[in-house]
């Protein structure tokens, strides 16, 4: 209705559309930012490659995705985090992953996504280690997962959720080790090249997935 | 829900779509590129209250009928959704990664007087 006129829903004196519009847009930005339990939008400290996004996203549209019921979906958070490489030999290389997740302990879902280069002939044993806090100039990791891998390309390697939580830094850093299988009785010839392919969109990423309460919590509460 | 003319006094769903790019946020929420920012609002008169938004079924039409021949309403009512789904988001966080989250009773489907 025409701006000084009443309005017909509550009787109170009606706005100028230009004014309604900024405070439906004021409405809907708070009302985004309170269900996404933030204070404020996000500033982009880190950009990410559109082309490796979009890699990331057609690899996980490519697998079929748990059948959750549909109340838990509700409670769901699904997140890639893109690594920052640092190749620390030619079989071995540290990712570093930064998790913004206050909620990162109810993680139960945890996938490292590698596009490896064809390095050796032959099966490749990787072994991907969590570097832990830093002790007296030491600094000491843990073996989370050994996978064996026989062809190059993408690899959706499953990590145990227990063994990343607890990262109070939000900094996580996994670090790869691949050597040849034992008894594989292909010769290293030449010199190694890389082990993995982080170039423009083969960037590897970590596929997570939080339940924002505990399994259960819901249950309990509507008891 | 009674679709909402805007001279419509009574309670319906008043229905906006909203553009991210409008709200310059389409840098950082990535799907999808707007949604509907519904909202209730229009008056309640006694014998709406009580009344869902959509089709009133047989025993609240009574109830309302009820209501109407009561010349002294217990207390007004209000205008308030009815009815509300999820909204699926993918958007990037501070940290650069990407965040995928159903947000639950996004969007007013349905609006009623309480």
């Amino acid at each position: 209705p025409r701006a000084g006129g009443q309005c017909p829903a509550c009787g109170g004196p009606t706005l100028e559309l230009e004014s309604q519009r900024e405070l439906l847009l004021h409405l809907a930005k708070r009302s985004i930012l309170d269900k996404l339990h933030l204070s404020q939008r996000p500033t982009l400290n880190r950009p990410v490659s559109r082309a490796a996004l979009r890699t990331a996203l057609q690899r996980l549209h490519g697998v079929p995705q748990g059948a959750l019921p549909e109340d838990n979906r509700e409670q769901e958070c699904e997140i890639i985090s893109f690594a920052e490489t640092d190749s620390t030999s030619a079989y071995s290389s540290l990712l570093t992953f930064h998790l913004s997740t206050p909620r990162f302990h109810h993680l139960y879902h945890a996938r490292l996504w590698l596009h490896m280069l064809p390095t050796l002939p032959g099966t490749l044993c990787l072994r991907i280690f969590r570097w832990g806090p830093r002790r007296r100039h030491q600094r000491s990791r843990t073996l989370l997962a050994e996978h064996h891998i026989t062809n190059l390309g993408w690899h959706a390697l499953t990590l145990p959720s227990s063994g990343l939580r607890g990262e109070k830094s939000g900094v996580l850093k996994l670090q790869l080790d691949c050597r040849p299988l034992e008894g594989n009785n292909s010769t290293v010839t030449g010199q190694p090249r890389r082990l993995l392919d982080t170039a423009g969109h083969q960037q590897p990423f970590l596929e997570l997935k939080i339940r924002a309460n505990e399994p259960g919590a819901g249950r309990a509460r509507r008891r | 829900t009674p679709t909402c003319e805007p001279a419509t006094p009574l309670c319906c769903r008043r229905d906006h779509y909203v553009d991210f790019q409008e709200l310059g946020w389409q840098d950082w929420i990535l799907q999808p590129e707007g949604y509907q920012l519904n909202y209730c609002s229009g008056q309640c008169p006694p014998h709406l209250a009580g009344s869902p938004g959509i089709a009133a079924s047989f025993h609240s039409a009574v109830f309302s009928l009820l209501k109407a021949n009561n010349p002294w309403p217990a207390s007004t009512s209000c205008c308030v959704p009815t009815a509300r789904r999820p909204l699926s988001l993918l958007y990037l966080d501070h940290n650069g990664n990407v965040v995928k989250t159903d947000v639950p009773d996004m969007v007013v489907e349905a609006c009623g007087c309480s």
